[in-house]
């Protein structure tokens, strides 16, 4: 949420970072929360917090949610069989870095744009996504476009697409419009007949912007298809009406925070191995620096 | 020993049962099964997947002397000293989960965006007594 961003509380103690599982031991789904604990109640993990709202609050009576759009559904429950078992129990893929996946569907796309849509060559769209459910402590490691075809449309099997990305400085406090501040070309090809989704990845373009905590991240995207396939050197001929549902924005990212499951996590295995005590035939280095002399004192010292 | 002098002979067939009163009391501290399914809490709306969800609990009695059976630290039997010898305030160890296993959770979030997410510590996989 908009305050869990960036905002770090301290305890008392300076330095001290309020660990989101105190609250979540104080928390109890039924009570409210003790005014002391609100602050830290803005770093629990989404889960929770949702948990220890639903426990006060009739949640059937509350306004209903935004309802995603059900290509981004369909695509995130796909996601979900790859990741995790029936059970829900998370799949050891070692390729499978990511231990959270944040599916966005833009809020408002500029409109001032459909005649280009009825052309029908050249696709072209203006998208503002809001991450602010995004939090400090979960940092990105993928950033994809998700193209999803609308398979009524008969296309061929093979075209060739280009696309043109712009991210726009939107500058809320002058009405005046957005500026590009930068912009990339792709080109890509694909066989539409096997496939509904196209992902387009633009880590390396979104990383600068969401690691400086932007919130509104507005981009305007020209689409433009031909058919035809340039490895086959088939000629590239007239363009064709490819209907592209605006695209989602997917992040795959590494959530930092205690309650997140990390495979890797040197922690963990700690905690299961507890330390061995330190071998005593270990050379450690004399803080005065003569190795000799230690050694032959500790020997004596073993013997004794 | 003074056990079996006291007891009667019995024919060997029941020794199996003499004995396992000794090695396996009555509900002992163990892992016990329990399934929820997020329509029974109607969080169905916002939490997609899993379907169903087996968080599991631990239950039962801490035998006196607990041993590597439950990797149950020294503290643990002389926590249970304290008990009955000494002050009967402070509590018998309890029977409480040693290990977990992860979960992961489809939701939708208030403003309609999906989120995968991870979490540790969500299916108790053994127990302990502490």
């Amino acid at each position: 949420s908009p305050y869990s961003r960036g905002r770090v509380v301290f305890d008392k103690s300076p330095g001290l970072l309020v660990a989101p599982e105190d609250t979540a031991i104080e928390l109890s789904p039924l009570l409210r929360l003790p005014k002391g604990v609100r602050r830290g109640y803005a770093l629990l993990p989404p889960l929770l917090k949702v948990l220890s709202d639903r426990g006060h609050r009739n949640w059937e009576s509350e306004a209903p949610r935004l309802q995603p759009h059900s290509r981004a559904l369909r695509y995130m429950k796909r996601l979900y069989k790859m990741s995790a078992t029936k059970e829900g129990i998370p799949k050891a893929n070692k390729s499978h870095l990511y231990n959270t996946v944040r599916l966005f569907t833009p809020c408002s796309e500029c409109k001032r744009r459909h005649k280009d849509l009825m052309k029908g060559d050249v696709h072209s769209v203006d998208l503002l996504f809001n991450l602010d459910r995004v939090t400090a402590l979960e940092h990105l490691l993928k950033s994809v476009l998700l193209y999803s075809f609308d398979t009524s449309v008969p296309v061929s099997s093979s075209i060739t697409c280009t696309c043109h990305l712009f991210v726009k400085e939107r500058d809320f406090s002058s009405q005046v419009c957005p500026s590009v501040s930068h912009s990339v070309a792709f080109s890509l090809h694909f066989e539409v007949r096997k496939r509904k989704w196209v992902e387009i990845d633009v880590t390396s373009f979104l990383q600068p912007l969401i690691a400086t905590n932007r919130r509104n991240i507005h981009m305007a995207v020209n689409f433009t298809c031909l058919m035809g396939d340039p490895q086959q050197n088939t000629k590239l001929e007239n363009p064709i009406n490819v209907a592209l549902v605006p695209p989602s924005l997917l992040l795959y990212l590494n959530d930092t925070s205690e309650q997140a499951y990390h495979r890797w996590n040197s922690l963990r295995h700690r905690r299961k191995n507890p330390v061995r005590p330190r071998q005593r035939n270990s050379l450690r280095v004399d803080p005065t620096g003569d190795k000799e002399n230690s050694w032959g004192k500790r020997a004596s010292r073993r013997r004794r | 020993d003074e056990n079996l002098k006291e007891a009667p002979a019995t024919p060997p067939h029941n020794l199996s049962e003499y004995f396992k009163q000794f090695l396996f009391p009555q509900n002992e501290c163990e892992l016990h099964n329990f399934r929820l399914s997020f329509s029974q809490l109607k969080w169905d709306r916002w939490i997609i997947a899993p379907h169903r969800y087996s968080p599991q609990y631990c239950k039962g009695d801490c035998p006196r002397v607990v041993g590597h059976r439950y990797g149950s630290p020294v503290h643990t039997m002389v926590q249970n000293i304290i008990y009955e010898k000494l002050d009967s305030s402070v509590p018998k160890p309890s029977c409480v989960p040693a290990e977990y296993s992860p979960l992961s959770v489809l939701t939708i979030e208030p403003d309609g965006s999906i989120v995968y997410k991870e979490y540790e510590d969500m299916i108790a996989t053994k127990c302990t007594c502490r």
